[in-house]
C-alpha cells in the first residue's frame, strides 16, 4: 500500500514521521528534508498529504532529520557541509504559528541520537577533547536541561539505545570499541573491543536480554563470501560483565541480489536498508531472513529508508524528492 | 559460537557495572 508526495525540490537528503501538536490535537506527521529546507506534511482524508510548515536554510545545508521521541512540537536538525556543524530545533511560535529556527549546539559534531524522555545526546570534538552531551527537552519544547556523559579515550562513531532500558545508552567508536553509558549518573561502565572483521560497523539498535546485549550492527564495507553471500546487517551477543562478544545472526542478501548496504534504519525486530543496487530489502531479526525486497519504483532507485515512529509504515524516498509510504 | 563462550553473565550487570565504575 502506498501514496507519495512530491517536496517540490531535487536534493531530498532525509524523510522521518512523528506526532505533531496543533491546536491541542496530536496528528502523524511526515517531515521532509532536502539541503535547503524542511517541511512538515499533515494527513488529508484518502492518503494525500498538505504541506502546513516550511523552514529555510540559506547559509548551511541540512544533512539529516534528528527524530527526538515524546516531542510533539519540536524538529531537530543537522546542518552542515559533509560534517555537522550545527543543531537546530524548528518550531512554531504559538501565537501565530509561525516558523522560527533555534540554534542547540554548533562546532565539530561526530554524532547525534534522540533519545525517549525527550532527551537528544551529541559528541563533539575528538578523543582529547570530546565532549559527550544530554539535552532534555521541557514538552513544549521551550527549554531545555543539559548534562555531560564521561567521555571515553576513543572517538564516538554512532549512539545507539538499548531497547527497555532507558537509562542506558551504547556508543560505538572510530577503534572498533563498543562503549556503556549510565544515562543517570552520566558514568562511563565499559569500553568492549570488538572483533576486527566488524571494522566501520554502525550500531543502529541495542536489546538487553537475559544478561545480555543484542546489538544489531550495519556493514557498508562487507564484502560478498561464498558462505555467507552478501552481508549486510549483523546481529551480534555481548556480554557486558566480560566484554566478549560473538555472533549470532548475519543477514545476507537473498541469491540472485545484488548490492552492499547504503543506508538503512532499524525498528523493533525489522531492519530495513537501501542497497547500492537501488532496492530496499527488509530482514524479520527474529525469523533471521529477508522478508520482502522492494525494486526502484518508476525506474527510480531507492535512496531512503526509514521507518515510521508514529506507526508500522516504511518511508522510502527517492534523490528526486518523492516520499513513498508502505504498510509493513 | 555459542553465548556460552562469553563467561558468566549477571542479570543486573548495568546496576553492577554502575556500582564499580568511576562516579
Amino acid at each position: 500500500h502506498s501514496t507519495e508526495q512530491n517536496p517540490s525540490s531535487s536534493c531530498s537528503v532525509d524523510v522521518s514521521a512523528m506526532w505533531w501538536e496543533r491546536a491541542g490535537t496530536k496528528e502523524p506527521c511526515i517531515i521532509t528534508a532536502c539541503e535547503d529546507v524542511v517541511s512538515l506534511w499533515k494527513p488529508l482524508d484518502s492518503m494525500q498529504w498538505e504541506k502546513v510548515h516550511t523552514w529555510h536554510f540559506t547559509e548551511v545545508p541540512v544533512l539529516q532529520i534528528v527524530p527526538v521521541p515524546d516531542i510533539y512540537s519540536l524538529i531537530c536538525v543537522a546542518l552542515g557541509s559533509l560534517e555537522i556543524r550545527e543543531i537546530r530545533a524548528l518550531l512554531c511560535s504559538s501565537g501565530d504559528e509561525c516558523e522560527k529556527q533555534v540554534l542547540l549546539q554548533s562546532g565539530d559534531i561526530k554524532a547525534m541520537l534522540g533519545l525517549t524522555k525527550r532527551r537528544l545526546v551529541s559528541s563533539t570534538g575528538t578523543f582529547c577533547n570530546q565532549q559527550i552531551q544530554i539535552m532534555t527537552f521541557a514538552e513544549d519544547g521551550s527549554s531545555k536541561d543539559e548534562q555531560l556523559l564521561m567521555p571515553p579515550d576513543e572517538t564516538i562513531l554512532t549512539f545507539a539505545e538499548v531497547h527497555g532500558m532507558q537509562e542506558a545508552l551504547l556508543g560505538t567508536t572510530t577503534v572498533n570499541s563498543i562503549v556503556i553509558w549510565n544515562l543517570k549518573t552520566g558514568q562511563l561502565l565499559k569500553k568492549m573491543h570488538i572483533d576486527d572483521s566488524y571494522q566501520t560497523c554502525v550500531c543502529h539498535r541495542a536489546y538487553s536480554e537475559m544478561g545480555l546485549l543484542f546489538i544489531v550492527l550495519s556493514h557498508p564495507c562487507a564484502k560478498e563470501s561464498q558462505a555467507f553471500g552478501s552481508p549486510v546487517f549483523q546481529l551480534l551477543a555481548i556480554n557486558p560483565m566480560t566484554a566478549q562478544s560473538v555472533g549470532v545472526l548475519l543477514c545476507s542478501l537473498p541469491q540472485g541480489q545484488a548490492g552492499r548496504f547504503l543506508e538503512g534504519d532499524v525498528k523493533d525486530h525489522v531492519a530495513a536498508a537501501v542497497l547500492t543496487s537501488g532496492t530496499i530489502a527488509i530482514w524479520d531479526l527474529l525469523l533471521g531472513h529477508c522478508t520482502a525486497l522492494l525494486p526502484p519504483v518508476s525506474d527510480q532507485s531507492w535512496s531512503l529508508v526509514k521507518w515510521s515512529g508514529t506507526d508500522s509504515h516504511l518511508l522510502a524516498g527517492q534523490k528526486d524528492g518523492n516520499i513513498f509510504i508502505y504498510r509493513y | 559460537c555459542s553465548t556460552a563462550d562469553l563467561g558468566p553473565i549477571s542479570l543486573n550487570w548495568f546496576e553492577e557495572l554502575s556500582s564499580e565504575a568511576p562516579p
